[in-house]
């Protein structure tokens, strides 16, 4: 489903360039369950905007379905972005003038759904979650956890078969983050493809690989037993 | 030090109220070194913003070194917010526009110190949390852990008494994290105050106290053996 070969990624700083990736490959087959670990700075969330479409990679190849992304036209990669793959941002990247419920529906809105249709699901995806209770709550009228779970519930609401989790826990409380772990779990287990970055081991232990970046390169890559 | 006696807090929505904080009372004393646990939505960083100067309580007493902060001139709350309290945000809040040594360099700008001064201490905060080789970057050219280190640079680096760290771990990795818990065991050692929000067990496990919220009230406080 996912190949990626010998990718790499510079960002432009001054006169130089910063690596964030310097030679990544893996292959990630449908419904695998993968976590992405390591230290802050890895590059991480590099590798998962350019998973997710959202960034290409300076050299290298992303294949999808064996179909190289960076042939793709635009509408085939807007399609890929919209609606094969959920994400969720390590920062969450929430509107700030729409409430919750508009956050959520956002990836809904061409699919020729209507409006109450729309709401519905989106409810359906943030009660998942536990956060319909702050569906016209603006953002900066939640607290952080409640943010990323609207964020969450956001990547969810299309239910996209491959889902891309960037610190999916990292503002939630063990409880919180055991019931969203359970929402992966079984998206997982009717076939969605899931790769989430943690740094929390009890997270991870939920995933049946676990592939480790060191300084922009893979330094392990195999199953969790 | 810092004493609390039954604070309520609550947000305006629609035509009703949301309630925060329904009743918080506790004392900590200087050089403690405290844990804020409990769910999301639990009111961990409001209690951390009444605490810091940063909002004001719907009802209820906070009183620094005996003095109410409520009866304090502006100029008395400023001072308290700029030099007693370093803050490090549950979302960083570090301004885009600004590069990470200027972000840091900000709680010193009103202290009349030149700034070679100003930019040597901010440098020396960067450095202890690991991010010096970022300091020309802007929020937006860092990654999240980065981002947070930076923020806990410009909490730590006009050395307050008291450090309110709301999650300050929640986007770095296992060792980074230790790391971090190192500068704040070596502050705690040396007098300072430390007061931090956290999801973690291993994080929390740092501190001598734990104060555990559960919708708004006190749930558990009883010192970590
Ligand atoms: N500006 C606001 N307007 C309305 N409600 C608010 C506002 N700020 C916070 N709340 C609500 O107050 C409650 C407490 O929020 P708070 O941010 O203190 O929780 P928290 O314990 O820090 O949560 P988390 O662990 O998710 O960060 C939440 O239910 C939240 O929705
Ligand atoms: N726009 C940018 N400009 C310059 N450097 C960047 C940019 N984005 C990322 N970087 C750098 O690329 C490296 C990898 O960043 P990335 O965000 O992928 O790390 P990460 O593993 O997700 O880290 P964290 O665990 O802290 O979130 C970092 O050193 C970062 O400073
Ligand atoms: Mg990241
Ligand atoms: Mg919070």
């Amino acid at each position: 489903l996912i190949s990626i070969e010998d990718l790499h990624k510079s960002f432009p700083m001054g006169d130089g360039r910063i690596p964030a990736l310097r030679g990544v490959s893996a292959t990630i087959n449908r419904g695998e369950y993968v976590a992405v670990m390591g230290r802050s700075g890895s590059g991480k969330s590099t590798l998962m905007n350019i998973l997710g479409c959202l960034d290409t990679p300076t050299a290298g190849r992303y294949a999808l379905d064996g179909r190289s992304v960076g042939d793709l036209t635009d509408d085939e990669q807007a399609f890929i972005r919209n609606r094969m793959i959920g994400f969720v941002f390590q920062a969450f990247n929430l509107l700030p003038r729409m409430d919750a419920l508009h956050n959520v529906e956002l990836p809904l809105l061409y699919r020729g759904l209507d409006s109450s249709e729309r709401r519905w699901r989106a409810m359906e995806a943030m009660e998942a979650v536990g956060v319909s209770d702050r569906a016209r709550h603006r953002p900066n009228e939640m607290s952080g956890g409640q943010r990323q779970r609207v964020a969450i519930a956001r990547a969810l609401v299309g239910e996209p078969s491959i889902i891309l989790a960037d610190e999916p826990t990292g503002n939630l409380d063990s409880g919180t983050g055991e019931e969203i772990m359970a929402i992966f779990d079984r998206l997982n287990r009717e076939g969605h493809t899931i790769v989430l970055v943690t740094h929390e081991a009890h997270v991870a232990s939920h995933c049946r690989r676990i592939i480790r970046l060191r300084d922009g390169v893979i330094e392990e890559d195999r199953p969790i037993v």
